[in-house]
């Protein structure tokens, strides 16, 4: 399970 | 950053502002529901809690602070504002949204990517502003007459979340293609809610009518 997307939504 | 989910978060902004217009302006919180703007407190605290530990863009901090401190204020006027006070009908804002709180949590203990604070708790802030609008809703329909600045706040509030699954939509098949299955089912539900707000809000200016929700 590769890293979750990053947060760099609001 | 796409101009989809600039112009999303600039839509979002742009709703606070016309909120906070008409409650400064006209002293009045009539027609606005004190529980929607304590969940959406709520949402920008439990999204946000990376806000010292993670800088993602100047504008990121800035517009998280910005969020956070206006969701506050408008909270403040409502409760405490000694004129302002005044104008919230607490017995039009029927909306028990308290039982909001506990079925999001559930669900984001079940569904996350994570299984750690901050992420168990991004997922948390999502799926409760995916509802968050519903006791304002609710408030709108039971109200004879909406005023323009209420209709508009409603209707940016929601335009801001539809163009944000436009913003998904071109990062997945223009961009990382990464798969982001939380947010944007959180975001579908939350867009999907204001459809038939959406309806008569448009139907209304088109016929330069009053906007009113069927009960």
């Amino acid at each position: 399970q590769s890293a979750q997307p990053a947060k760099d939504e609001l | 950053m796409n101009l989809f989910r600039l112009a999303g978060d600039m839509t979002h902004l742009f709703s606070i502002i016309v909120l906070l217009l008409k409650i400064h302006a006209t002293k009045s919180c009539s027609g606005i529901s004190l529980k929607t703007q304590e969940l959406y407190v709520i949402v920008f605290l439990t999204r946000y809690l990376d806000l010292f530990t993670r800088f993602v863009s100047l504008y990121n901090t800035v517009m998280k602070i910005v969020f956070i401190g206006t969701s506050f204020a408008i909270v403040w006027y409502m409760r405490y504002h000694k004129v302002v006070k005044q104008t919230y009908n607490k017995d039009e804002d029927t909306f028990k949204h308290y039982f909001l709180l506990l079925p999001c949590f559930v669900l984001a203990l079940l569904l996350h990517n994570e299984f750690t604070t901050m992420d168990v708790l991004w997922t948390f802030s999502l799926y409760l502003e995916a509802v968050a609008i519903l006791p304002q809703l609710v408030l709108l329909q039971q109200s004879r007459n909406i005023d323009n600045l209420t209709g508009n706040y409603v209707f940016f509030l929601g335009a801001y979340r539809g163009l944000y699954v436009l913003n998904w939509i071109y990062r997945y098949f223009l961009q990382d293609h990464r798969a982001r299955w939380i947010p944007w089912i959180s975001g579908l539900v939350q867009t999907a809610l204001y459809a038939d707000f959406f309806y008569y809000y448009i139907l209304s200016w088109k016929k330069h009518e009053k906007l009113k929700l069927p009960a």
